[in-house]
């Protein structure tokens, strides 16, 4: 699974 | 991190805790849509796949685990515990007319196809639309309880506090997700008559009952 952009919202 | 998206996700938080409360103490789920409760665990369970491989922060990991479990904790309460009490006859509305277009439009609107992406694509849109079977509900029943009238107004402030948490990101650290941003408004209106009808009614100490 490719990593998304980092997501720091919940 | 801002305190608009802290009250937020506290708001959030605290709309999971009342539910839960709200089915432990009265040991009934009258008048909760189980749907609603499926589609928002499978919203979670979509969004915060990344739980294993990102890690972003003590807060970011242990929120993520709170509403995954607190969102399968509730499926149990509903379909095994106090199944009794599931009010199937007005817990309606198809989920297949919400789950089906948005994978759909998921798959058709994103930032990057990749699998990770457009389920959190997925989980973005379903969330925006995941509250509707409740709302059917309470129109077909023409009620709610105070206390369920309260998680729906602590779970519909939540969105509307990160809008304002986007507003502040734009400003101020030039962020901007357009997909979360609509989506967050669509769910966020979809609230509105809600917020009139508890603002007008509930905080007057009167029960959430809908114009017949």
């Amino acid at each position: 699974i490719g990593l998304g952009k980092k997501k720091d919202e919940l | 991190m801002n305190v608009f998206r802290l009250t937020g996700d506290i708001a959030h938080l605290l709309a999971i805790i009342l539910l839960l409360m709200k089915i432990w103490k009265t040991r009934s789920c009258a008048g909760v849509s189980g749907k609603s409760q499926m589609m928002f665990a499978l919203v979670f369970t979509t969004r915060y796949l990344d739980l294993i491989t990102n890690f972003i922060s003590l807060y970011n990991t242990t929120m993520k685990m709170i509403f995954i479990a607190s969102s399968y904790g509730t499926l149990y309460l509903m379909f095994l515990k106090f199944r009794a009490t599931y009010d199937s006859n007005h817990d309606t509305f198809r989920m297949e007319f919400l789950v089906v277009p948005v994978a759909g439009l998921s798959f058709l609107v994103n930032h990057d196809f990749s699998p990770l992406e457009i389920l959190w694509t997925f989980s973005i849109y379903l969330e925006s639309v995941a509250i509707l079977p409740q709302l059917f509900m309470i129109s077909k029943t023409g009620e709610a309880e105070t206390i369920t009238s309260h998680y729906l107004f602590a779970l519909g402030s939540y969105r509307a506090l990160y809008i304002l948490n986007w507003v502040y990101r734009f400003y101020f650290e030039g962020f901007f997700d357009l997909i979360a941003v609509v989506a967050g408004c669509v769910q966020t209106v979809l609230y509105c008559d809600f917020f009139y009808l508890y603002i007008t009614k509930v905080w007057k100490g009167k029960k959430l009952t809908l114009p017949a």
